[in-house]
């Protein structure tokens, strides 16, 4: 089971955008997919067309009252289910702040829950707290959502260095797989300047003993693509909304990058 | 003095990118304006080419310390004053639970600060927690950055909740100016459908009792263009950087709006 955390600190990167896109094809390609939502924004939630304020509850009531996975998710589609979030979820930061084992309550979750999946991808705040810290925690690996702004490398080093934490002092199995590019502008000198910098310095890591030696840059970029900014307001996936876009194609295309590292095709 | 937060818990939207150039369009045309940076990943203070880890301090010594803004500030040019962020100021949601009046220690300082500004602007983090409140405490209007994409309409509501506790519990004197259309992408189909939705919606509260009633979407929207996201990495403002932009005549259009609200002209 790959247990994907999905992180990036700098809002606004298409961290959800690639949750929600990426399961789906590889639930299309035939993969069980569990997808949770771990920002009080739920925005996740809401792109897959469910309920924030959902009577069963969410990631809310995971985090603070060890409420069984099973319990709590709900099929949105073949091979692809989710755990929903609600605003309650911003009072966990606080309300988990003097909790023993704050970090690991997720990972504990999700070694109990009873169902095999073959990816589970959590959806991440833009933030280094206790919601991101509890995804790093149950991972085994990192993908990095980035778009090829200037300040993508700033945080990224911030970012590497709270995974570095996690690796030493909770989970040594973690590291980070690779670099999704997001909302590409294919051409521009600004992503190419950036995306040779991330580059150099994921290259400069091989060999090294860091959770991320051996990153790379996902070679399928992700396009900006207006299709993939409306089919939220669908509640639908790319391949629901649009399955001939460019948004179709990129995300359809990393899922495959994704699968064939491990499966091999 | 026009004392504005710059708010949206949504990431990525626009807000660092209006407080730098609507602040230095300000301060261009006149006026003395001193920005804030209240997000732990500093972007304003990047953006300006100011060093994070200034050994003067920045808003982390005014909020944990109550250290003068007067000490604190640096000049940037002409008219523009920062007040620089370090992310030591992430520690400070949590140092700050169980401070009373914690969400005032801001005001009490712009109150104490002698010099006289035109313009106070404050750059937020994307979320509703102690660094944002601070700014909505030492406000008197809100200016909300706003992507015209599907999920606007859904974070605004619970934004405007949030400036309807603070209005009632903390500061009477807080009202919402109204929303800046950032990223705007003219012609498309999903913008005018969002801001038709946000027009309706905010027009739905004229003459009612709310802090946002009256709120307007400023006329002039800010277009997407590649020179505003290459700025960042120059240290400067758009006007310093391409000043014949579409970026550039964008802001300078916004600010004689902004200006005009109370000045006259
Ligand atoms: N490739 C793309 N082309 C066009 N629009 C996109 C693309 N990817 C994402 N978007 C849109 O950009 C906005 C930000 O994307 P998204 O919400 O996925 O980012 P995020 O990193 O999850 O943000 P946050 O930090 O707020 O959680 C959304 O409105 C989304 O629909
Ligand atoms: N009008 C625009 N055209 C093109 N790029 C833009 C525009 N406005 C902002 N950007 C770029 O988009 C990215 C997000 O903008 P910005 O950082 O100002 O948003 P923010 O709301 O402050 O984000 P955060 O929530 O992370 O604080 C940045 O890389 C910025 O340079
Ligand atoms: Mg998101
Ligand atoms: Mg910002």
């Amino acid at each position: 089971m790959r247990r994907i955390a999905v992180i990036n600190q700098k809002g606004g990167v298409g961290k959800t955008t690639s949750v929600v896109n990426l399961g789906a094809a590889l639930a299309r390609a035939g993969r069980r997919v569990l997808l949770l939502d771990l920002d009080p924004q739920s925005h996740l939630t809401l792109h897959l067309g469910c309920d924030p304020a959902a009577e069963s509850g969410g990631t809310y009531e995971a985090l603070t009252q060890s409420t069984p996975l099973s319990q709590l998710r709900k099929q949105v589609a073949k091979n692809l289910w989710v755990v929903s979030s609600h605003i309650d979820l911003a009072a966990a930061e606080v309300e988990l702040v003097s909790v023993v084992g704050r970090e690991v309550i997720l990972r504990d979750l999700l070694e109990t829950h009873q169902e095999h999946y073959d990816y589970v991808l959590m959806d991440c705040p833009p933030s280094l707290g206790v919601l991101t810290l509890n995804a790093l925690a149950a991972a085994n690996e990192v993908f990095i959502p980035l778009q090829p702004h200037y300040l993508a490398l700033h945080g990224l080093s911030k970012l590497l260095e709270t995974v570095s934490l996690v690796a030493r002092r909770i989970n040594s199995q973690l590291h980070v797989t690779g670099v999704i590019v997001c909302m590409h502008e294919p051409g521009t000198r600004l992503a190419s300047e950036v995306l040779e910098d991330v580059g150099a310095f994921l290259q400069a890591s091989v060999g090294g003993e860091q959770p991320w030696a051996g990153a790379r840059i996902f070679s399928t970029p992700i396009r900006r693509n207006i299709k993939l900014a409306e089919c939220p307001s669908h509640g639908m996936t790319i391949f629901d909304y649009a399955p001939k876009s460019n948004g179709a194609d990129d995300y359809a295309a990393l899922a495959l990058e994704v699968r064939a590292m491990v499966e091999g095709g």
